[in-house]
């Protein structure tokens, strides 16, 4: 499965 | 948010101002890689465009323009007001052979063939080799400030408390990136030398100072 990045971590 | 992700956060905002404040008290920049704080600034600029297309929370937000804004603190201090102070004999480390490199892989290997999306790969992929100009640095002189090893130290240490925020996060929300995990723990993996030191020398009073 494919997660896309997370545009909350800095 | 997690404990880590929280205290990774902290632990890399400290290093930045410790390092502005390192340079601004000192009025000199004696043993900071120029270059490394140019790769950096360009780290946080290709990361941080989606403050232009979407609005996430007023922590990140503030965060992103704090880190962007101190980073290029950093280099105009460097290369501007104490330009003189600068050892650039000694940040002698190409750094095209990490921006081409990474250029090129941020490409190849993605989330999503879109312009912002490859911006943000190539900072995760840049920011993990970033700190090598600073590292080749210490290694050729041979020694470093000790406030200078604090801020490595805590630069270092954001990204290894990133780690264990994405191990939290994979068990707790079956997130992952795995982008972001493999160059999170590339990154990790350059500081570990530095860590043996700074643990053995630096925090038993030494100065950190290599073998000749």
């Amino acid at each position: 499965e494919e997660t896309t990045k997370d545009k909350d971590e800095l | 948010m997690n404990i880590f992700r929280l205290t990774g956060d902290l632990s890399h905002l400290a290093a930045i101002i410790i390092l502005l404040l390192k340079i601004w008290k000192s009025r000199s920049c004696a043993g900071i890689s120029g270059k490394s704080q140019i790769l950096f600034a360009l780290v946080f600029t290709t990361r941080y465009l989606d403050l232009f297309t979407s609005f996430i929370s007023l922590y990140n937000t503030c965060m992103k323009l704090i880190y962007i804004g101190c980073a290029y603190a950093t280099v105009y201090l460097i290369y501007a007001k104490f330009r003189a102070t600068y050892d650039g004999n000694h940040d002698s480390f190409r750094v095209e052979f990490l921006v081409v490199p990474v250029g090129g892989l941020s490409v190849l290997i993605n989330h999503d063939f879109s312009p912002l999306e490859i911006l943000w790969t190539f900072s995760i992929y840049l920011e993990s080799v970033a700190i090598l100009p600073q590292l080749f640095m210490i290694s050729k002189t041979g020694e470093a400030e000790t406030i200078t090893t604090h801020y490595l130290f805590c630069l270092g240490l954001y990204r290894a408390l990133y780690l264990f925020n994405w191990i939290w996060r994979f068990y707790f929300e079956g997130f992952f990136d795995m982008i972001a995990i493999v160059a999170g723990v590339v990154q990790t993996v350059l500081y570990c030398d530095f860590f043996y030191l700074y643990v053995t020398k630096v925090l038993k009073g030494k100065k950190l100072s290599l073998p000749a």
